[in-house]
């Protein structure tokens, strides 16, 4: 049981750390266990951006923090994705340049498991395969109509 | 993989609706205040959900659609999900149903392809889909950066998931 | 000191059942005191959307949830202004509509006190007086920079 | 009114850093991680804000700049505001400079007009400005919706800072 645990932190740690690199475009990511024996140890993230000194997660901007979570999200789905995901409105702390880089780690674990993501933002619609709209012309019927991606824009 | 999800009477879904996903991307988008949310709830909900608080209601049968101007309020709720799940341990792909119902006393059944079962089973058919950890597959709308704000201890539980 | 404070109340109230009509365009919004006694009364807030029953503001989405409270921050400020207000994305999770309704009361407010708000949204950056870009152009130290509005279109 | 922040040493912004402010809707913008919502922390921090976690810090020394690739960490931070004020009592209108400086012990100093004063003079100063109530005039990333999470009896001081 411990050595599967220990070969699954290490796998999610090397994807953990590649995936910092692309999304913050340089700096580090790093997970590492918090005591020696591994049957008490707990997880501990830290990730650098590129160009800082720090690396401790409490002192990064709302944009960071939402990418450092949805790198070490895609890490653990590298490993072993779930049969599905469901995202709601993630990429709401997003600047343009983060919500590409986000929509390019989206379009990849759409290739291994089923994502659901809600959003308003339409640079994240754009990477969708397929789109649902949520009306109440009804107020306070909520009913689900078919859109097209062209109607958004 | 999800395959369709039926909605009934559940939160601002008062008529029988129907949503057949797909794979890959599926996006949801709708002004605010439509009930996108909502059914991120009736997923959470399907799968075993007990807590008012994960349901962001005060009571669970605050899921119950309460009315709205010119509609009564249901007295029931149902949410029906169709998955074609690879089990973890065999390569056989099979369509199951699970169903949950709640009435106006707050009392939940739950059905696995039409047969009544307690909801213990209905948790071990999803940790067997591999969902055993509700972190693993939901992020809820402003909780993104949750895995940060977990104790170490509390993350460790998402690699025992992934092993 | 409780006629003061009943006062207040009430000129608070009136103001944010004006303010949930028009920023809900409809609906209802309601303040009452928990206790008959004004000096432990407690605060209490009700919302009802438009065409729905409830009132119950943890039933309420991201979006409304937003637009009810800037609906009693304005609500405070037209009883009494601060010197200044600071808005740290406050906007992120509201749609083009109600971003659009966001920013009629925030010029308002931009009348009566000086505001200071940080966004991504290009809606909210049309209302502004004055814009000022923020870089870092050299990693981790930050610097002004003048912006103009056409710049970031 | 804020006529003017300079912030030096102060998390991202090593070098002086002058910002002049206007009347109406000044509006900050820039990518994520530049140092917008430091801005806002400091201007929490010279009106008063003792608490590492109202810095998003682990201590309060984590106000001063750590360094970065190029640069070496700041042995102190400082802080000043030049304030147009109208006291809430009398009309006139006077400039007002408040500056906080803070050293690499994490001891902190308050200025008035080049004075030196106490915390509690600054709090007093910023109470005759209408500003007692932190959550009056601050409203932080992500918490857009404080007001609908407190209790009836903390919501209770905002109509008495109205009054
Ligand atoms: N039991 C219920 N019966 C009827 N309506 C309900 C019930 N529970 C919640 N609602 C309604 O559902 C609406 C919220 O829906 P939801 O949270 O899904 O919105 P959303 O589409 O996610 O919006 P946003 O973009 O603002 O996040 C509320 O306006 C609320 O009135
Ligand atoms: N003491 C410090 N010394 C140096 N840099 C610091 C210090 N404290 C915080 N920072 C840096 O400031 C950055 C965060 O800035 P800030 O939170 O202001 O970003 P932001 O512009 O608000 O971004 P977002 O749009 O994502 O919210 C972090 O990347 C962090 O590295
Ligand atoms: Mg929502
Ligand atoms: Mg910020």
């Amino acid at each position: 049981i411990e050595k599967r645990f220990l070969e699954t932190f290490n796998a999610v740690s090397r994807h953990f750390r590649n995936t910092v690199k692309r999304v913050f475009e340089g700096g580090r990511g790093k997970l590492y266990l918090t005591d020696k024996d591994i049957s008490k140890a707990g997880l501990e993230i830290e990730v650098k951006p590129p160009g800082k000194k720090h690396s401790n997660i409490n002192l990064l901007s709302g944009g960071e923090r939402t990418l450092a979570a949805i790198a070490f999200l895609y890490a653990l789905y590298k490993v072993r994705p779930a049969p599905f995901l469901v995202l709601d409105e993630v990429d709401a702390a997003l600047d343009d340049a983060n919500t590409l880089r986000f929509t390019e780690l989206l379009k990849q674990m759409g290739e291994e498991t089923q994502v659901i993501i809600i959003t308003h933002n339409k640079l994240t619609m754009e990477a969708a395969d397929v789109i649902y709209g949520i009306t109440m012309e009804v107020p306070g019927v909520s009913k689900v109509i078919g859109v097209s991606f062209e109607s958004l824009v | 993989m999800i395959r369709k999800l039926k909605l009934k009477g559940f939160k601002s879904f008062a008529d029988e609706t129907e949503i057949s996903f797909s794979e890959g991307i599926n996006c949801i988008v709708g002004p605010n205040g439509c009930g996108k949310s909502n059914i991120v709830d009736a997923l959470k909900w399907v799968v075993g959900t007990t807590s008012a608080k994960g349901m962001r209601a005060d009571t669970i049968k605050d899921v119950i659609f309460k009315g709205s101007e010119g509609r009564r309020a249901a007295r029931s709720a149902e949410v029906s999900l169709l998955i074609e799940g690879q089990e973890l341990f065999s390569a056989k792909s099979s369509l199951t149903e699970v169903k949950r119902r709640i009435n106006s006393k707050g009392e939940s059944e739950f059905f696995i392809n039409g047969r009544k079962v307690r909801l213990k089973e209905i948790q071990e058919l999803f940790t067997n889909l591999g969902l055993g950890h509700k972190d693993y597959a939901f992020f809820e709308q402003g909780q993104i950066d949750r895995v940060l704000r977990l104790k170490p201890t509390e993350r460790r539980a998402l690699i025992e998931e992934a092993a």
